[in-house]
């Protein structure tokens, strides 16, 4: 004998997130309009106070999300936010003299080249909850599985997506630079062909 | 070629780095699945030069799952009173064949039971068991074997000057 089990009581809403007002470039104000794909919030107002540990969402090797919510346990964070280090930053090269540093170890004829990195215009990205794709999360492909799937992180290779379920790609948005300048292109197009397959590639061929 | 492409996005804005990418019965285009190429092309790259072969992923768009599972669809039309039950019809016709077939050799052997006349095989059968020495109840031993009287054993063997 084992004690019924009850069920826990699950609150669905179909309640519409309200429009919020925001305060961007310079002063300006700009009304935000969160909308829902697939059960994300997108745009979707800051919490008031926050403690670190807001939930967050992943996506698994399909592309489906998944709520992370982080935990402390012991003096380590489980699940905890994802560190995008320095992929999203922008790098430059500043040069030091002799004359600007004063240091005891240079020579007068002497230049220090510094790294800096300045962070992202997080006007818009900050709104996407979803974690985001970054070379470290690329995975390997084709049939020796040595092929980096560059700039894609999801869905990941021969992966079964069902009909009538939504699945986000997600690719890695510094990959794509002009050639000339150092700078991001900023549209993307997203195409869909079929693949013919042999009986031998479905596995349904005799030997 | 992009002609190619049975789906294009349009135009989104690279920094989102992300697209919801619904799946829809048509994509499939009648088939139950099939094995489909996702390629990016950045706005830097025209039309003619882009080659989807340089960044891309494969996977497989199925219909459902492989399991024989009712599935939405089914449900629905089973809530219609729609139902394909052509299997059903099948299975049940094959038994329903039998019975009757049976049915119809018994009136066909009542009916022709004055007509039959099957002694001969009933006296043979019985004689069969009848070829052992004695009475039947005494040899209740060999009651399997079919045994015959001494002197009818084979005598087709001639005897070789040696054993004379």
């Amino acid at each position: 004998r084992r004690n019924v089990i009850k069920p826990k009581e699950t609150t669905t809403t179909s309640e519409i997130p309200k429009p919020w007002l925001r305060t961007i470039y310079s002063g300006q104000k700009e009304v935000v309009t969160p909308t829902v794909i697939a059960g994300v919030t997108f745009s979707a107002k800051p919490l008031a106070t926050t403690n670190g540990l807001e939930p967050w969402i992943s996506l698994d090797q399909f592309g489906s999300p998944k709520t992370k919510r982080p935990q402390i346990k012991g003096a380590k964070t489980k699940d905890a936010r994802p560190d995008y280090s320095t992929y999203f930053k922008t790098v430059a090269t500043r040069t030091l003299s002799y004359d600007e540093l004063k240091a005891h170890n240079m020579e007068e004829d002497e230049v220090y080249e510094e790294e800096v990195f300045t962070d992202e215009d997080d006007t818009y990205v900050s709104l996407n909850p979803i974690i985001r794709c970054t070379p470290d999360r690329y995975f390997k492909k084709g049939p020796a599985g040595d092929i980096s799937s560059e700039p894609f992180c999801t869905p990941k290779e021969n992966k079964e997506l069902k009909v009538d379920n939504t699945y986000f790609v997600s690719w890695y948005t510094k990959f794509f630079q002009k050639p000339d300048t150092d700078e991001t292109i900023e549209n993307v197009q997203l195409h869909l062909f079929y693949v013919k397959e042999s009986i031998k590639d479905k596995g349904l061929k005799k030997r | 070629d992009l002609k190619a492409a049975f789906f294009s996005s349009g135009w989104l804005k690279n920094v989102d780095g992300i697209y919801p990418l619904e799946l829809t019965a048509d994509f499939l285009d009648g088939a139950y699945d099939r094995k489909v190429l996702l390629a990016i092309q950045p706005d830097n790259i025209r039309d003619d030069e882009f080659n989807p072969w340089e960044h891309y992923v494969l996977f497989r768009m199925i219909m459902g799952p492989r399991v024989a599972k009712t599935t939405k669809q089914q449900k629905a039309l089973q809530d219609a009173g729609i139902s394909d039950d052509t299997w059903y019809y099948v299975a049940l016709s094959i038994p329903t064949v039998v019975v009757i077939a049976c049915v119809a050799m018994y009136f066909f052997l009542y009916l022709n039971r004055s007509h039959r006349d099957i002694h001969n095989v009933k006296d043979f059968a019985i004689n069969q068991r009848r070829r052992v020495l004695g009475k039947f109840k005494d040899f209740k031993k060999y009651k399997k074997i079919n045994n015959r009287p001494y002197s009818e054993l084979p005598t087709h063997t001639k005897k070789t000057g040696k054993q004379n």
